[in-house]
């Protein structure tokens, strides 16, 4: 059975699609074989990233590791069962069309409330939930006092991740290992930093979700998208000098796949 | 008649509630009344922000100036005409509540496609799109070239504020003035940066719209959200050591209400 990674959050911007290329690349790198489905119909930024990386390999004919990717595939009105809904019969079809020939399927969710970002997260083995180190983020997953910080009560988007956790336990499946990934963590040290860590770590015993080490802003998780590169990519395309913030972000994206703690992924 | 600013941007975290809550409660320090309006009916970032403000302005028997909130108002369906849209006349309803009230009503977009932002973008005299420096966002703007970064053609968002500005000519009414406004820049110099600068400006030209120059990565722009403050109120609630990022942040928040250029707004 392939182990199924989600990486959603409903706020926009939070990292999913970067967190998403990153991760299926780390495991295309590591030798696994990676299925990865996009549910952003419209942006389509993790089908981008990956279209890049194919344009990239074929101009420059270079063999990158790389992950699988699988449209939704097209159904027709009349396959469906009774009352049986479009969108959820795609995406099954794509995941079974990518299980018999994955370790993993990663599903990139888009930043907002759609049927297909539902149904994909009560799917996930594992998932991961970038955000922004910002209580602006925190708001949509839980309600703070605005001077304790003290808990009030969730939010749209932890709702949202209860409620695929019922449909799971009911449907009988493994539970949900939920990982938090702070992502585009400022550099220097600030109250802000402290009293976001603070909070998390109450939120994470309340709504049952780890916190893992992610990544801190910068530039190098951003600049290779028109070429469809991580920074794993680049002793293959011939760079030989790293300064030392790719020296860091190598050891930030180690930590992450170490941390997330995936079925036969070691680093 | 009330000048109508509407902040969009599909791509989701660009910071349109970050960049709506600056220019509004800057706008309500310069003595204009100030009217505001949220679409992102689930996450409700803009509306939490101010009623932050307003349980904080309560705690610390504080006078602040606060823009007019408005909630869309609740239609029932037989008060629509025939075949009209109930979240058109939402809209309409709470855009004409403000209008007498107001020089300005600034309407905040959820990231994402909705038919309230659709509308919302026709309704717009300023368009203020904020971006983050980086391709990923630039891609809903724009298609490029890997490599070269040559324009291939439009994509989802600017084909959006396309069919804005057809129902605009239809109605007769002027352009709208489309701001791009660069939010979350990298502090250094950078070559990402120079890219993200040279595409922006043949883009510009290319589909019409101007660059103002926007806020660099700044903690101040993101930990004020509980208080419901923003940099400017500072003063108001005592502080009077601000250290050289929250001035640089005070002037970069200055040179965009100048760069606006809003009728009757002089800083
Ligand atoms: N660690 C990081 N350092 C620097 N930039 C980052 C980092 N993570 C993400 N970004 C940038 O932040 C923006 C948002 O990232 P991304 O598109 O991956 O988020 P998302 O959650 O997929 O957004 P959406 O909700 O629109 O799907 C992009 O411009 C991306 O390049
Ligand atoms: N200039 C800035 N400096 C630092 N942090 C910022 C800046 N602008 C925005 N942010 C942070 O970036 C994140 C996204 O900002 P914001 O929520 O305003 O974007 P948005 O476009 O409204 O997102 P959505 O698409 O979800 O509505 C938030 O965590 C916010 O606090
Ligand atoms: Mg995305
Ligand atoms: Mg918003």
């Amino acid at each position: 059975m392939a182990h199924i990674i989600v990486v959603g959050n409903e706020k926009g911007g939070a990292g999913k699609s970067t967190v998403s290329m990153h991760v299926a690349t780390a495991l295309a790198r590591l030798k696994h074989r990676v299925g990865v489905i996009d549910l952003d119909l419209r942006q389509k930024t993790l089908t981008r990233y990956l279209e890049n990386r194919l344009l990239y390999m074929q101009k420059h004919a270079l063999d990158l590791p790389v992950p699988e990717f699988r449209d939704l595939p097209d159904v027709e009105k009349r396959e469906l069962a009774a009352g049986e809904n479009i969108y959820d019969r795609r995406l099954s079809m794509a995941v079974s069309g990518l299980e018999p020939i994955c370790d993993f399927i990663l599903i990139d969710c888009p930043g907002s409330h759609t049927r297909l970002s539902q149904v994909a997260h009560s799917l996930a083995d594992t998932l991961i939930t970038p955000l922004n180190d910002s209580f602006l983020d925190f708001d949509l997953l839980a309600q703070t006092d605005g001077e304790t910080h003290e808990i009030l009560g969730p939010s749209v988007y932890s709702e949202m991740v209860w409620s695929a956790r019922q449909l799971r336990a009911q449907a009988g499946l493994t539970p949900i290992d939920w990982v938090v990934v702070r992502n585009r963590v400022g550099p220097q040290r600030m109250v802000n930093k402290e009293l976001m860590i603070a909070s998390l770590n109450k939120l994470a015993r309340r709504l049952g979700f780890r916190i893992a080490p992610g990544f801190t802003e910068r530039v190098t998780f951003r600049e290779l998208f028109p070429r469809g590169l991580t920074l794993l990519d680049l002793r293959d395309i011939g760079v030989k000098q790293f300064n030392i913030s790719m020296v860091a972000a190598r050891q930030e994206l180690r930590d992450l796949m170490t941390e997330l703690k995936l079925p036969g992924v070691s680093i």
